[in-house]
This record gives structure tokens, sequence and C-alpha cells, in this order.
């Protein structure tokens, strides 16, 4: 397509396709959007970040990933979206210029492009990431269970032939380490929002453990605000709570690491469906599911923008 | 590449702590191959499991030996699976 306004969301598309569209967006909007690499993934593929800013030094910001697990093709779909309506929205939506105004938005569409090519190609029920293991002929790590929050504990697998493999050592994937530096270095982010599907949930820290975590109160009240904004556009019923105790537990999680750096505003989403067609949710639904999620994120974005700590 | 012809979603929602154990052991015998698309999380939640075909016969049969309850959720993976490679080529002639 000549432009982003050609491309068809209404699809999935493939790594390169979406790579593309990544470099027409930055292109058509050079004084709003640019493209980051924060690092390469074990197949040496880059990892590209979109950053939204009007301007400033590093500025508050918000964080979101999609595609951590790469079968769950229905959330990079909707990272195409997201960055396509900020665009079109970021001075035509109030909500949304107030919040562009304070604050930069990160946005990883394809957090695990390995995995994700892979599920082009070979298997297309790949979740994990693609290093090798020594000793083993499985491949891949769970690039939510390798996150240095309680990583090796509980609810994660020490064999690496198992989908919950937590890897050899926290960080050990590129693709983590990746987002583990640019957030250090970046030092200002103060929502973190990674983006998995399925099951219709909005979670929160902790899954390593049961013990809730400070702000709960204050998290458990976002995630309700942001279910009910969800929840309005086409009646997609949401659950929400903690990891440990909405789903399971769940060592080495993304989240769980984020707000143990400080970062209290961390979301993880499991987008549609319930369990009709799972992770091979039909191409239709990519939009409506987008349009749904992406009222939870500017909720939580504007709680975030009126929350600044 | 892998294909998944034969392979079927199943969706056991186990009622008991026992019911739920012997899901739990079932997802330890990596000879089956299961891919748990929900983990066991508690009695009363949905555990949805994709089972290869050469492990379907003998996975549904342990369940209703021990009584344990479960619907098919995707008759066959592949099925969908092509459906999408098909939408996916339909869009990109567009």
């Amino acid at each position: 397509p000549l432009s982003t306004n050609t491309f068809d969301y209404a699809t999935y598309h493939t790594l390169d396709e979406i790579y593309s569209f990544m470099d027409l967006l930055v292109a058509e909007n050079p004084n709003l959007v640019s493209k980051v690499e924060i690092g390469r993934s074990t197949e040496n593929r880059p990892l590209y970040v979109l950053k939204f800013s009007k301007g400033g030094t590093n500025r508050p910001a918000v964080w979101i990933d999609t595609g951590i697990h790469s079968r769950e093709w229905v959330t990079q779909a909707s990272g195409v979206w997201f960055a396509k309506k900020i665009v079109v929205d970021h001075e035509n939506d109030e909500g949304l210029a107030s919040i562009l105004d304070q604050m930069d938005i990160f946005l990883e569409i394809v957090t695990n492009p390995d995995g994700f090519a892979f599920t082009q190609t070979q298997n297309r029920m790949w979740r994990k990431t693609r290093s090798k293991q020594s000793g083993s002929v499985c491949i891949g790590v769970d690039p939510n269970r390798n996150w240095d929050a309680g990583f090796g504990g509980p609810g994660a697998s020490r064999n690496p032939c198992s989908e919950t493999y937590h890897g050899p050592y926290a960080n050990s994937e590129p693709e983590v380490k990746a987002i583990v530096d640019f957030v250090k270095s970046h030092g200002n982010i103060k929502a973190f929002i990674s983006i998995h599907s399925y099951s219709q949930l909005l979670l929160y820290p902790y899954g390593y453990t049961r013990t809730p975590v400070p702000d709960q109160k204050e998290l458990h009240q976002i995630s309700e605000k942001a279910v009910t904004a969800l929840s309005s556009l086409y009646g997609t019923n949401y659950k929400y709570g903690s990891i440990f105790t909405t789903i399971y537990q769940a060592s080495g999680s993304t989240v769980d690491w984020t707000y143990n750096q400080g970062i209290k505003y961390s979301f993880t989403f499991e987008l549609r469906d319930t369990g009709r067609y799972g992770f091979l949710l039909p191409a239709k639904q990519i939009v409506p599911t987008a349009q749904e999620t992406w009222l939870a994120l500017k909720t939580i974005m504007l709680y975030t923008r009126d929350h600044l700590y | 590449t892998e294909t998944f012809v034969g392979h079927q979603v199943l969706r056991i929602t186990p009622t008991s702590d026992e019911e739920l154990q012997v899901v739990q052991e079932l997802q330890d015998l990596e000879e089956l191959q299961l891919d748990f698309w929900l983990e066991p999380r508690g009695p009363g939640y949905p555990v949805d499991v994709r089972v290869p075909f050469p492990s379907l016969q003998s996975f549904k049969a342990h369940l209703e030996a021990n009584g344990v309850s479960y619907s098919i959720m995707i008759e066959d993976v592949q099925a969908l699976v092509d459906n999408e490679q098909t939408e996916l080529l339909r869009s990109r002639r567009q």
C-alpha cells in the first residue's frame, strides 16, 4: 500500500508487512512518530519500538507492547491498529491530545519477531522465543517467565521443552533484555502495559506471589474503570484482578518486574476471545478487538496523566 | 511446516480438586504433546488444551475413565489454520 490509509487493518499481516507499515507511518508523520531500534532478537531481527512524541526530552511515558507470545496474532494486529489510531486522533481527540501534551507513548508491536516469523512459516502454534538451549533438543524460552521478578519460582517450568520454560537465567532472552535496558535507561516510564490473548482479562501484579502489591487497591480501581470503558463498546465481558488470584501463579512475568522497577501502573491484557477460537481468532474480529481495547488503554493513560508520581 | 490435521482443542472444566489433579497429571505426560492454551487454574475454571491426533483417543479415554467431562472447542485445528491462511492470501492479493 502506498500509505497507511490504504493498509488493511482487518487482516493479519506478515512480519515484513508490519515493519513496512511502521516505516510508512514514520514517513507520513515525521513530527509525531519515530522508530527506535532497542536491540536484536536471537535470530538477529531488529526489535523496533514506535515513539509517539510532541517534543521535549525524556518526558513521562507510557509503554505498550504486543506479541510477546508470538501465536497471539490478534495482539500484534491490534498494535498496528493502535499505532494508526494515535496518529489519526492525536489532535482531534481531546483526551489523547492531552496525554501527548504531557507524555510520550512507546509501542513495541512485534516484541518476539523470531517467534512471529516462525508462526508464519513453520508452526502457527509457536509461543516462545527461538533461542537454543544447551543440553536440550528443545527450542525457545517463554518470554513472559524470563524476567527478574520471582524468576525460577513456582509458576514456570525448568524444562526447556515446556511452553512455560523460564530460561537458563533471568533476561537470558535478548527480546526481554532489550526492554529491560530500555526501561532502565529511559527511567521515566509511568505506565507499562503488556498485551496478550486470550481469555479476556485485565491483570495487575503480582503473579509470583499471593501477597498483594502495596498499590493493589488503586490498580483494582483503575482496572474497573478500564474494563467498564472496554465493555461499553461491544459488551465484551472482562474479568480483572491480580495475576495470582485471577489466573494462577506465574513467576518471572513482565509486569511483576516493571512494577518492582517502580512503574506503578503495570498491567497485562488478555484480549479476545473466551474460548471459541482461542489463538485462532478470525481476522474480522481484529478491528472490534482493537477498538474496545483502545478505550481501556486510554482510560489507563488518562489516569496516569492525572496521577503522575 | 507443522500441520495440525485432526488436532482438537478440548475444553475441560474441572469441578473438583480431584478432577483438577487428573488434568494436571496429564500435563506432565510429555509423550502426549499436549499444548495447554489455558492452563489449569482451579475448580470451575476452564482448561483449554490442544491435543494432537495420535493422543486424542487415549486422552479422551483417560478423562472419561476418571469421570471428567469435556467439550470440543475446535473440531480440527488445521481447518482453522487453513482458513486463516486463505484469508491472508486473499487480502494480500487485494
